[in-house]
């Protein structure tokens, strides 16, 4: 492995990422995901810690861009260049620049997330059948309204299960319509346009109105690429017109003719010898989480390798089942040091209870010896919290078989045993919520739950007894929607609990992503507080309000523990 | 049918990566990557001839080190790689 030169490293192991824009090629939140998945390869193996802002200026800044971007370095169209990163430092320097004339996917061809239908957000699988034919791409066929569509299973007419391909009908990103779709014919400039265009743009992105006159209105929003669309070339995002005509010849398909490099291209007119419109036909595509990891390897201090196999040789490769080399490893731990050693650990209480929990009140009989708390414990000093969640009106913060709570004066008390308030339960527990109707606390530890009705306990209970899936391992956060339904969580699905009828409400579970754009995929807690979502990773949060909007990420420990 | 088709090679409009010949690819991408136009510490720059570029490329990419434009070293060329140079001054 090779550093820059005079070791360029972050000083803080806390270093903050933003993403500045999206390409149209994949669903924003497809990018985000591949992008905190790239900077897990390296905080897996290091003590550094990333958090993604929303705005300001961020140690790495993560855009897309064409050609001369805005630094001294243009991308060169498809191919050849992919991307590029700076060493850390101020500034442009720790950055990473993608270049948007690629086809970014997840390295095996097109990545299209599903929208609305009933696949609930599930990637379109190509080739799929539909009324007897196979369709390797999006589709409007047999609908009246030209949204392009596909399957999510190998069969449409066996499953039934479809969602709608993004197309500029269906929304648009970024500008200032908030994805409204576009709103064709529109007026630019006096002219009238019935497609996306990228006229008034020196970046070949494409936009659109979201009404009918931009003149007056002066609302758009940017244009997703159709799977079909071509990429690089002049008409980036337009799709091919089949058939077209090339130095008088007809063509009813992708071709290589004209070029000596071999790579497909189709006109996007009908005719390229009086239009010269073209592009590359879509392919796999590059892998942005493979590229990014690399490119935040830059910016995390690594300079190329010159072993064929690790992460930060300069070559391109698509590797299926990803993992670091021993050079990459040892590089970014050269810099920043690892992570392998033994976490501190608190010192154990000393108590005991009864080994066999069972659904009944406990008597006074039993013993329940427990001594002092140590104060010194600093919740102040913890990264990570059990759980987190609002219990009459005092939110508590738990941690190995302690807890914490901000009384409703807003002083924080604590540490208390868990124990000697819920002696049932485990050390750790992974959620918890109150039923705001009937006051039962619910308890969840792995694969099992407690309820709380004062003093009474009921439980240990399977939480398969819910309507949960066997398969999973535990439920990791809770909100309580409304009256008597609470939504559980794990990772990427969410279920609904119907707390009347203890148990889970059909159509569940569903994606996290697809409701709660924009939070980590990998939360491990998430809570409701004063009317907001809270998903926690780490000694972050990601407040959401009730409109779905991420308003706030920000410190648990200086916010919510007020340290 | 066997009869090979006469290729014609257009310049396509807005197209960076132009058809270009092996020699040019591989002047532009040791210019590119920083393995030519060396400096020296003393600032002056270094003598880096075509061959001994093609060396430290070769080397670099873990390739024989022929000194000369072979094949595998145009193929390695025409891959998709990180834009940052390899060599830096």
């Amino acid at each position: 492995y090779q550093t820059f030169t005079g070791d360029l490293k972050w000083d803080s192991k806390d270093v903050s990422y933003r993403v500045v824009n999206y390409s149209p090629d994949m669903d924003a939140s497809v990018i985000d995901d591949a992008f905190a998945r790239a900077f897990k390869v390296w905080s897996d193996v290091t003590p550094l810690k990333f958090t993604r802002l929303f705005d300001g200026t961020a140690d790495i800044m993560i855009s897309f861009g064409v050609g001369d971007h805005g630094d001294p370095y243009p991308f060169d169209g498809k191919d050849g260049l992919l991307a590029h990163a700076y060493p850390p430092g101020k500034g442009i320097q720790g950055d990473a620049h993608f270049d948007d004339d690629e086809y970014w996917t997840l390295g095996t061809g097109p990545a299209i997330k599903t929208y609305y239908g009933n696949a609930e957000g599930a990637l379109c699988h190509f080739p799929f059948l539909f009324e007897g034919k196979s369709y390797s791409s999006c589709t409007t066929e047999g609908r009246t309204d030209d949204l392009p569509w596909c399957a999510t299973t190998k069969d449409y007419d066996k499953d039934k299960i479809f969602g709608f391909c993004p197309s500029e009908l269906l929304f648009t990103f970024g500008g200032n319509s908030d994805g409204a779709p576009c709103s064709f014919p529109f007026v630019f400039l006096g002219v009238k346009y019935d497609k996306c265009t990228t006229e008034g743009r020196n970046d070949g992105y494409r936009w659109c109105a979201t009404t009918g006159n931009f003149d007056t209105d002066k609302k758009y929003g940017f244009c997703p690429n159709r799977d079909t669309a071509v990429i690089g070339g002049n008409s980036a995002g337009d799709p091919c017109q089949f058939p077209f005509t090339f130095l008088g010849n007809q063509y009813s398909a992708c071709t290589s003719e004209g070029r000596d490099d071999g790579r497909l291209w189709c006109a996007t007119t009908s005719n390229y010898d009086t239009d010269k419109k073209w592009g590359f036909c879509p392919d796999k595509g590059y892998s942005l989480f493979l590229v990014a990891a690399h490119e935040f390897g830059h910016a995390l201090g690594l300079d190329h390798s010159n072993i064929k196999d690790a992460l930060m040789y300069p070559m391109y490769k698509y590797i299926k089942d990803f993992s670091l080399n021993r050079d990459d490893i040892d590089g970014i731990q050269y810099l920043y040091g690892s992570n392998t050693g033994p976490n501190p650990t608190p010192p154990e209480p000393q108590f005991t209870t009864s080994s066999s929990i069972l659904p009944t009140k406990p008597t006074p009989s039993e013993k329940t010896t427990t001594v002092h708390v140590d104060p010194s414990q600093d919740v102040c000093q913890i990264n990570e919290f059990d759980t987190i969640t609002e219990i009459q009106k005092e939110l508590h913060f738990f941690k190995d078989g302690h807890y914490w709570k901000n009384s409703k004066k807003g002083e924080r008390e604590g540490p208390f045993l868990t124990s000697k308030k819920w002696p049932a339960l485990p050390k750790v527990i992974n959620t918890a919520f109150e039923d705001q109707q009937t006051q039962k606390i619910y308890f969840f530890a792995g694969k099992q739950f407690w309820v709380y009705t004062g003093t009474e306990v009921l439980g240990p209970r399977k939480i398969e007894k819910l309507g949960l899936p066997s398969s999973l391992d535990k439920v990791e956060g809770a909100t309580q929607r409304g009256k008597g339904k609470v939504l559980l969580f794990n990772g990427e699905n969410f279920w609904r609990l119907d707390l009347k009828a203890q148990t889970i409400d059909k159509g569940y579970p569903q994606f996290t992503d697809a409701v709660f754009g924009g939070v980590p995929p990998d939360s491990h807690d998430v809570f409701l507080y004063k009317g907001s979502f809270y998903f926690c990773r780490e000694n972050f949060y990601w407040r959401m309000n009730a409109k779905r909007q991420v308003d706030r990420v920000g410190y648990v420990r200086y916010d919510l523990l007020k340290c | 049918w066997c009869v090979p088709l006469k290729s014609v090679y257009v310049a396509f409009p807005h197209d960076v990566i132009k058809n270009m010949t092996d020699v040019q690819l591989a002047a532009e991408y040791l210019k590119r990557y920083g393995y030519t136009d060396v400096l020296q510490k003393s600032g002056l720059p270094e003598d880096m001839s075509n061959s001994k570029a093609l060396r430290k490329l070769q080397r670099q990419l873990g390739l024989d080190e022929t000194g000369s434009l072979d094949k595998a070293t145009v193929d390695a060329m025409k891959q998709p790689r990180c834009g940052v140079p390899d060599i830096r001054n």
